[in-house]
């Protein structure tokens, strides 16, 4: 699955 | 951002504050381990090292909240090791760290999304997270009891990891976005403080100091 890998929580 | 998160993020600060407050006020950390203070120091700093490297000026929350928990987790272990470090209770915060951080460091190269440093440095900061209330709990267990300060404060560091597992449920569910190392760190990182939930609800809330049988 090509979701972006996102860091986005803390 | 979901109301999990949010709460999440506001219950960790409250742990954060809690725990200052206790030492700044008592002026005295006796029943802290500085070990797990010391652990999460590592995992803030590892896991927010963008910070360091490419500082965006652009000020948002989130970069003042990661700016917070590593001032705020560095200043704690400064209360413990230097300020107050008389009152330190070194005997019983007796858990080798180095068996809780060189497997969460094998671990993360070994599993990971992507072999890269900054990915890397962020896994063995999930991993590490999940185990680094141990020495915490194992000087309670030493020690036989927990003041209740710190009781609130083991209470809200347990609960903000347990709202941000309703938060990755909200988000598969309606964002479908998961991170399987994430959650499955929550998952572990919240089942090592249910016997403590069992305790804080039993005995806390009505008042009473936690006593372990010895």
């Amino acid at each position: 699955d090509c979701r972006k890998q996102t860091k986005d929580e803390l | 951002m979901n109301i999990f998160r949010l709460f999440g993020d506001l219950s960790h600060l409250a742990a954060i504050a809690i725990l200052l407050l206790k030492i700044w006020k008592t002026r005295s950390c006796a029943g802290v381990s500085g070990k797990t203070q010391l652990l999460f120091a590592v995992c803030f700093i590892t896991r927010y090292i963008d910070l360091f490297l490419h500082f965006v000026s652009l000020y948002n929350t989130e970069k003042v909240m990661k700016l917070i928990y590593i001032s705020a987790s560095v200043f704690t272990c400064y209360l413990i090791f230097f300020k107050f470090k008389a009152t330190y209770d070194g005997n019983h915060d007796s858990m080798r760290a180095e068996f809780l951080i060189v497997p969460a460091a094998g671990l993360a190269c070994l599993i990971n999304t992507k072999f890269d440093a900054i990915e890397i440095l962020w896994t063995f900061s999930i991993y590490l997270e999940a185990v680094a209330i141990l020495p915490q709990l194992f000087l309670i267990s030493k020690t036989g009891e927990a003041e209740t300060i710190t009781s609130h404060y083991l209470f809200a560091q347990g609960s903000y990891r347990a709202l941000y597992i309703l938060n990755w449920i909200y988000r598969y569910h309606y964002e479908s976005h998961v991170d399987t190392i994430a959650i499955v760190a929550g998952v572990v990182q919240t089942i090592l403080y249910c016997d403590f939930f069992y305790l804080y609800i039993t005995k806390v809330v009505k008042g009473q100091k936690i006593v372990l049988p010895a």
